[in-house]
C-alpha cells in the first residue's frame, strides 16, 4: 500500500546552507594574509521517504527513510555533505613566519541524505 | 558569533592568536601555490593536497622563515671580503610530527640594475654551531662549509638546498646557523677598478635571506595508497 508521507516543504528539505565568516569580524585579517574568509555552509534539512530519491541520497539512506516510514521508531535518514572541498590559508605566526598551509574537505560544495 | 577560537586557532596548528607587528613580504612562490590551489577548489579540479607540483616535493605546509642573524664586523676582513652575515633560522615552529621535504636557502643579492656587470663575487656558506635563540653571537663557532660558489656580479635570488643541513640539525629547540660570507674576487670584465666599499655597502643593503621550509604532515597526508592489484 503506498505509505503516506508528510508534505515537507522545499525549505525544510535537506539542503546546502551558505554561511560566509569574514576574517575581519573576527579581527583575524591582522594575520591572515589569504584568503578573506572562508564559506563555513553547513547541511541542514529533512529526508522523507517520498524525497530520498531525488535528494541526490544513497541507497542506504533510501532503505532508512522506508523503515523510518514503516516504523517512526528507525531515525529518519540525515542531511550529510556529499561533496567537499579544501581551503589553502597563508598566515603569519607570531615568529614572522609565512605560513601556507592546505586544509582538505573544509568547505561543503553538496548535500544530500545519508 | 559565539566563535570558539582557541578551538579553530588548535585546528590551524596555533596555541594563540599570531599577532605580528608587520607582514612580512610574500614571495611569489607561495603566492601562485595559493592561488593554483583556490583555482583548483573553485572549479572543482581535485588536487593532491599533499603534493606541491610547483617545487616538485611531497607536503602541505610551507613556511617561509625570516632570517633572524646579523652581519659580522671584524677587523680580521681580508681585504678582499666584501661581508659576513651569521643567517639563524627558527626552527621550532615544525612540528615534530613533521617530516622535512624541502628546505631552501634564498639569498637575494638584489636587483643587478645596481651593478654595472662586476664585479665578480665569489660565495660561500658553512655552518655554525649557535646556541638556542641567541641570534647575534660574535664570534660564531664555525662548522664544515659546504657550499662554495661564484657569482659572476650580484643578481638576482640564489637557492641553495639545505635540506640535508636542516634534517642533521632539526633539533626544534635550536635555530638553524650558518655563516655566510662574499668575497670579491675581480672588477668589472674591463679590468677597471671600482669602489669595493660602495659596492659591498649596496650589497649589505639590498641583501635579504630567508629560508623556504615544506613539511608534511602524516596524520593529514597519507602515503599515496598503493595501487590495487
Amino acid at each position: 500500500a503506498a505509505v503516506s508521507t508528510s508534505k515537507a516543504s522545499c525549505k525544510s528539505l535537506c539542503h546546502r546552507h551558505q554561511l560566509f565568516i569574514n576574517f575581519r569580524d573576527l579581527g583575524w585579517h591582522k594575520w591572515i594574509i589569504a584568503p578573506k574568509g572562508f564559506m563555513a555552509n553547513y547541511c541542514h534539512g529533512e529526508c522523507p521517504f517520498s524525497l530520498t530519491i531525488s535528494l541526490n541520497s544513497s541507497n542506504y539512506a533510501f532503505m532508512q527513510a522506508l523503515m523510518h516510514a514503516v516504523d517512526p521508531e528507525v531515525p529518519q535518514a540525515v542531511c550529510i555533505p556529499t561533496k567537499l572541498s579544501p581551503i589553502s590559508m597563508l598566515y603569519q605566526d607570531n615568529d614572522d613566519n609565512v605560513i601556507l598551509r592546505h586544509y582538505e574537505d573544509m568547505i561543503v560544495d553538496e548535500c544530500g541524505c545519508g | 558569533l559565539q566563535f570558539h577560537e582557541h578551538v579553530f586557532l588548535r585546528f590551524l596548528g596555533l596555541d594563540k592568536v599570531p599577532s605580528p607587528k608587520k607582514f612580512q613580504p610574500v614571495p611569489s612562490i607561495l603566492k601562485r601555490i595559493f592561488q593554483a590551489q583556490e583555482a583548483a577548489a573553485s572549479t572543482g579540479i581535485s588536487k593532491d593536497l599533499c603534493y606541491v607540483k610547483e617545487l616538485g616535493v611531497r607536503g602541505n605546509i610551507l613556511r617561509l622563515l625570516p632570517d633572524q642573524g646579523s652581519f659580522l664586523y671584524s677587523e680580521s676582513l681580508s681585504h678582499t671580503s666584501c661581508l659576513q652575515k651569521l643567517l639563524s633560522f627558527n626552527l621550532s615552529a615544525i612540528g615534530d610530527e613533521e617530516q622535512l621535504t624541502m628546505a631552501q636557502l634564498g639569498l637575494d643579492l638584489g636587483p643587478n640594475t645596481y651593478y654595472n656587470l662586476g664585479p665578480e663575487l665569489e660565495l660561500s656558506l658553512s655552518l655554525v654551531q649557535t646556541e638556542p635563540h641567541v641570534t647575534d653571537q660574535a664570534t660564531p663557532k664555525m662548522g664544515k662549509m659546504f657550499t662554495l660558489q661564484s657569482v659572476p656580479w650580484p643578481q638576482g635570488v640564489l637557492h641553495f638546498n639545505l635540506l640535508d643541513v636542516a634534517k642533521r640539525n632539526n633539533d626544534p629547540h635550536k635555530n638553524l646557523g650558518l655563516f655566510l660570507e662574499i668575497v670579491v674576487k675581480g672588477g668589472r670584465a674591463s679590468g677597471e677598478n671600482f669602489q669595493l666599499e660602495g659596492t659591498c655597502a649596496r650589497l649589505r643593503r639590498s641583501l635579504h635571506t630567508s629560508l623556504l621550509v615544506v613539511t608534511l604532515h602524516p596524520e593529514q597526508c597519507r602515503s599515496p595508497s598503493r595501487k590495487r592489484r
